[in-house]
């Protein structure tokens, strides 16, 4: 019998069990079982594996609870850069984007880049040039924001230090 | 960040990588989520691997190729070489994060040497599962 198998993450932290509540346990675990749904649902019909992992990077850049797309970290200035990539394991084919801003799925972005298939990495204003081209969807920075970011940012801001998205106290110099 | 590794029913693997980065990131910053064999990398002879956790050890090391070359050129399991670059490698060069990794056989592997990891998985046939910590 023919076989499929996914796994996905959210990101990884030193953030402790004693800094989670119940609830936001619970609605990080809706948030990866419907990922983990949305690429299920194309393997299960015989899809590929390059759009069951799309599909569910995808659901996860949707959910403001990880650091992708909507609920994406600030940086400095207060805005959004994001990065992504995507890799085909029978073609080798790949495509990545860095530095963009604007794009609502950054990964749907690396997946056009993949599929357009004359580069591998595309980053910034020419990145954001390509997803008008390739009609991909283009939201304002309000889109990204959401209230726990701005507060790691500010705190972040005032030791002038950077911080992996899912950390309670701890900083990176 | 977010990512995902896929085993589809014609044995085909694929990697998908998606991040902010780190928070207050001046200089536009990049870490190793669009860099393909650090953050992300899928090849059907041995594996796909998504990473997460401080981007420059993972680019410094080159995470997701290293588990993979050791698949390659040292015969080893998906589960060993990914202990072997998450759990020692990383950790001896200060790294902190964790690998999602799945092979052609459906062997899934979930290794971190962080507090947590966020993370999900299933099998044709199985329930989905989920867990944070250890």
């Amino acid at each position: 019998m023919k076989q499929f198998a996914l796994a996905i993450h959210g990101g990884a932290g030193t953030l402790l069990p004693e800094e989670i509540t119940p609830e936001k346990q619970q609605a990080i675990d809706e948030g990866l079982r419907a990922a983990v749904s949305a690429g299920e649902a194309i393997l299960k019909n015989g899809g590929n594996a390059v759009e069951a992992v799309k599909m569910a990077v995808i659901s996860l850049e949707n959910c403001p609870l990880f650091n992708a797309g909507k609920g994406a970290v600030l940086d400095h200035e207060g805005s959004f850069e994001l990065e992504a990539s995507i890799m085909c394991g029978e073609t080798g084919e790949a495509g990545a984007v860095a530095g963009v801003r604007n794009v609502k799925n950054p990964v749907a972005l690396a997946e056009e880049v993949l599929k357009d298939g004359r580069f591998v990495m595309l980053h910034g204003e020419g990145a954001k040039d390509f997803a008008t081209e390739k009609g991909l969807e283009l939201v304002e920075d309000e889109y990204f924001l959401t209230a726990g970011r701005q507060k790691q940012w500010e705190a972040a801001r005032e030791t002038g230090e950077m911080l992996v998205d899912h950390d309670g106290e701890r900083k990176f110099g | 960040t977010v990512g995902a590794v896929a085993l589809d029913m014609d044995g085909n693997l694929a990697a998908a990588t998606s991040t902010g980065g780190l928070v207050n990131k001046q200089y536009s910053r990049l870490g190793d989520s669009a860099v393909i064999g650090a953050g992300t990398y899928a090849d059907n002879d041995t594996c796909a691997i998504s990473c997460t956790g401080y981007g420059e050890y993972f680019l410094r090391n080159v995470v997701a190729f290293d588990i993979a070359a050791r698949m390659d050129y040292g015969a080893k399991s998906l589960e060993k070489s990914a202990q072997e670059v998450v759990m020692k490698k990383l950790v001896e060069r200060g790294g902190e994060g964790g690998i999602i990794g799945l092979d052609g056989e459906g062997n899934i592997a979930l290794v971190f040497n962080s507090a947590g990891m966020y993370r999900a998985w299933v099998k044709s046939g199985g329930e989905i599962q989920t867990a944070i910590f250890e």
